[in-house]
């Protein structure tokens, strides 16, 4: 899926339908996708942000999509 | 929301950047 590996894909979608004003923390990535790591999921959430597909918002543990809401 | 005006400046400051950088990424993958 455009060029994300499917734990980028994963993370990038929990992130985009969370209905939440202050995002998706990175503790609830992890409940969510209980069989990948802390640290696959904070490598895909640097990725995506890098790539300006999330962003942090009111801490470095909650993210936001870009993509249309 | 119970977010503060503080709070909501900085994630539409955020979101700013991070849109600016996806542009940005996109015409660099082209």
């Amino acid at each position: 899926m455009n060029g994300l590996t499917a734990h980028q894909a994963q993370v990038l979608n929990l992130i985009k339908n969370c209905p939440v004003p202050e995002g998706m923390s990175l503790q609830e990535l992890k409940v969510q996708l209980h069989n990948v790591s802390m640290s696959t999921i904070k490598q895909a959430v640097e990725f995506l942000s890098s790539e300006g597909h999330i962003y942090s918002t009111v801490d470095d543990d909650h993210y936001k999509s870009t993509d249309a809401e | 929301s119970g977010l503060t005006e503080e709070q909501k400046r900085r994630i539409e400051e955020n979101r700013q950047l991070a849109l600016a950088r996806r542009a940005e990424r996109l015409a660099a993958h082209r």
